[in-house]
Formats: structure tokens, C-alpha cells, sequence
């Protein structure tokens, strides 16, 4: 089964 | 101080019911050039991005940078109250404490006024990255949000695969499965764009919840690239837009 990745792996906080 | 004003509260109920379901509070930041929205929702899987410059409205000046935080539950009674063919004032003072809301029928004969309470959020801001995306697929929005809800009955993982040949929406649960493949159309409702083929899965929870924008825009746009977060765009009357982002789902 996939598993749900966070949007904050992919996106920086600025 | 703000003060912006649309022509018909109809836009912004649209606004409130696209945001509501996804996020509860955030963040509206306004300035010279328009307003602007982005929060992710509480599991930070998706996030949902505002724009709306000032040309979606009949009147607009904001002389300082305001931000209003606020409870789109609150916001969205309010909005609820006004018919969809009042005109609406949002206004604030600079260092705002509360959001006015004015609503006026078409004939001016109703005024209804309301004073919202500001929130102080302390939000973080993602920085989206500009993605060339190996596909763009544009399509009716009806059409997506009926795929959304026809996928979600069957499993929630919904795996998107995109070729020149079109796109295809499947997905395989205890029910058994479903596939549904839309091909580029010679009328141009559907349009395929790809630079690269793709296949990536996302929860279809979420993409049916992206799909309360669908009243606000006739086209939705879908795009993909590997290893980064799906984008579903509406646009919002030549001036604005409505995006989400979905982290993809991974293998194990």
C-alpha cells in the first residue's frame, strides 16, 4: 500500500 | 485601510465554499495589487492557494499591506446570510481587529452590515517552487469533479496516468476497479499537453474535496511532474485563481 507523503518534503518554508 | 468590493456576493460564497472544507482558519493578506490565501490543510497533505488581484473587483483600494486572520466558519455564515446578488464591501482599518462585511441588494432599497472578529495566526508560508510540469491536462471541471466522486467509491487511492494518448483515472478497491480514460477532443474541452509520460497516486478524499471549486470556474487545469506535488488549478474570472497542491503517495 502507498504511503501519504507531507507537503512540507516538497516545499520550503519561507 | 481596505476596502474592496465585489459586485455580487455570489463570488464570494463560491470563494468561502472552495477554502471551508479544507482549511478552518487563514490568513487573507492584502495589498495595492490584491488579496492573497495559502494555508495547508491540518495534516499537512494538501495546501490551498488564493489569489485575487484587483481587477475581480468593481472597487479596490487598500493605501497599507493588511492581514485578517480568519474562521472561514464564521466567514462563511455571514456570507450565507447575503443573497447572491448583493454587492459586498469588505473593509478593515490599518491595524484591524475585525473584519466589516456589507452587503447591499440590487436595488439599494437592503443594507446589511457585519463586523467579523479578527484572528491573530501565527502561519508558516510555504515557497512554491516554479515546476515546469511534464503534463498539463485541462478539462470541463464538472467532468473532473464527477471522476472524483465516481473514483472515490471504489478505493482511496486514486492513480493518474498520463500519456500522450490521454489521461487515465483508475482505481482498485474490495469493490473491484475502475478506469476512466478521457482522450484529447478536437473542440478543445479537453486538452493534453505532455512532455513526459507520468503515473502518480494521490487520496481521493483530498481531489474530492478540491473539487468545491468547481462552481467558480467552468475548466479546471491538472498538472504533474515526478517526485513533486499535483497541481488542480481554477481560475476566478481572468483575475484570480484558486490553486491546490497534493503531495503524491508513495510506494513503501
Amino acid at each position: 500500500t502507498p504511503i501519504q507523503n507531507d507537503l512540507t518534503e516538497y516545499f520550503s518554508l519561507v | 485601510m481596505l476596502e474592496a468590493r465585489l459586485g455580487e456576493t455570489q463570488l464570494l460564497k463560491k470563494i468561502v465554499d472552495a477554502l471551508k472544507e479544507i482549511i478552518s482558519l487563514s490568513t487573507l493578506d492584502c495589498s495595492e495589487t490584491g488579496m492573497q490565501l495559502q494555508s495547508m490543510d491540518n495534516s499537512h497533505v494538501s495546501l490551498v492557494s488564493l489569489s485575487l488581484q484587483t481587477g475581480c473587483f468593481e472597487k479596490y483600494r487598500c493605501d497599507r499591506n493588511v492581514s485578517l486572520g480568519l474562521d472561514l466558519k464564521s466567514l462563511s455564515k455571514v456570507v450565507k446570510s447575503a443573497s447572491g446578488d448583493d454587492s459586498v464591501t469588505l473593509s478593515a482599518a490599518d491595524k484591524a481587529d475585525k473584519l466589516l462585511l456589507s452587503f447591499e441588494s440590487d436595488n439599494k432599497s437592503r443594507t446589511a452590515d457585519y463586523e467579523l472578529k479578527l484572528l491573530n495566526l501565527d502561519q508558516d508560508h510555504l515557497g512554491i517552487p516554479d515546476t515546469n510540469y511534464a503534463c498539463t491536462v485541462q478539462m470541463p471541471s464538472s467532468e473532473f469533479a464527477r471522476i472524483c466522486r465516481d473514483m472515490s467509491m471504489f478505493s482511496e487511492t486514486v492513480v493518474i496516468s498520463c500519456t500522450k494518448q490521454g489521461i487515465k483515472f483508475s482505481a482498485n478497491g474490495d469493490l473491484g476497479s475502475a478506469n476512466i480514460k478521457l482522450a484529447e477532443t478536437s473542440k478543445g474541452d479537453i486538452t493534453i499537453d505532455v512532455e513526459e509520460p507520468i503515473t502518480q497516486s494521490f487520496a481521493g478524499r483530498y481531489l474530492n474535496t478540491f473539487t468545491r471549486a468547481t462552481p467558480l470556474s467552468d475548466r479546471v487545469k491538472i498538472c504533474l511532474a515526478p517526485e513533486v506535488p499535483l497541481l488542480v488549478e481554477y481560475s476566478i474570472e481572468d483575475y484570480g485563481y484558486i490553486r491546490y497542491y497534493l503531495a503524491p503517495k508513495v510506494d513503501d
